[in-house]
């Protein structure tokens, strides 16, 4: 038996939605420390990975590790039905599971809507993210970085990042022209979420392809900081963090030959 | 800009 209660369950619709873009097909794989997901995009470019602990939701139960694969499209419909402040419980049978029943209560538990979603059998490889000591690691406010994400496509299809001690500068060379936004560290002890910090190896300088990440930036409602790591010829990692686990998006640098 | 590269390349599946 697998049944996980989620009292915030708008948190359920935002996750949805900073991965349904990326994906339309992915097994949620549920054992007894709690939920994950992992799956590439169809041209192998980016893949995101997202992990639930069971603490997170009250109850959790999983007797057993087992798979849910979910069109994560029908889910998002579903999951449209589901007011935000509603607690959302998911349940499946975990030793024949071919569908998950979803359960919306509202605050005063006087409306309660049960569906069922047919689920798929999915042949999802499963990567080996290696252990990465990043050259850089940059946390900055999610929205600023959601900003630069989308005033630089105004320029180009592609970004460059570079970090050093002193500053992370995105820059842009299209067509029309140039564009460049440059961040300084900034430390502001009471508003933590809006400070800027760089940890920094060794400088670091790598492109990307902005419709992905500007993509990773519909996980900005789930954090108010988001996370780059950066190494040489190595994909970017993108984290939001939340109370209950992570979100992370990987994407493929673009390199010379 | 640069080609851009796969996951595949980077990260090995289990």
């Amino acid at each position: 038996m697998f049944e996980a209660r989620l009292t915030q369950g708008a948190l359920l619709k935002r996750l949805l939605d900073s991965v349904k873009e990326l994906v339309t097909d992915a097994n949620f794989d549920c054992s007894e420390t709690g939920i994950s997901l992992q799956a590439m995009d169809n041209s192998h470019v980016a893949l995101v990975s997202l992990s639930l602990r069971a603490e997170g939701f009250n109850p959790y139960r999983c007797d057993r590790g087992f798979s849910l694969g979910v069109n994560l499209n029908s889910l998002n419909k579903i999951m449209k039905c589901a007011g935000n402040e509603d607690v959302i419980t998911l349940k499946a049978d975990d030793s024949s599971a071919d569908s998950l029943c979803l359960l919306f209560e509202n605050s005063s538990n006087e409306r309660v809507s049960e569906y069922e979603l047919k689920l798929m059998d999915i042949d999802q490889e499963h990567l080996s993210i290696p252990e990465t000591d990043y050259d850089a690691t940059v946390m900055m406010p999610s929205a600023e970085f959601q900003r630069i994400c989308r005033d630089l496509m105004v320029v180009s299809e592609s970004v460059t990042i570079d970090v050093s001690k002193d500053e992370i500068k995105f820059t842009a060379e299209g067509e029309l022209g140039t564009g460049n936004v440059k961040l300084k560290p900034t430390s502001t002890i009471d508003k933590p979420e809006e400070s800027i910090t760089i940890e920094l190896g060794q400088t670091v300088s790598l492109q990307f392809s902005l419709k992905y990440l500007s993509n990773f930036t519909r996980g900005t409602p789930l954090s108010d900081q988001v996370m780059l790591c950066l190494s040489d010829n190595m994909p970017l990692l993108v984290e939001y963090k939340m109370d209950i686990g992570y979100i992370r998006y990987y994407l493929a640098p673009k390199v010379g030959d | 800009s640069l080609p851009q590269s796969t996951i595949d390349e980077f990260f090995s599946t289990n």
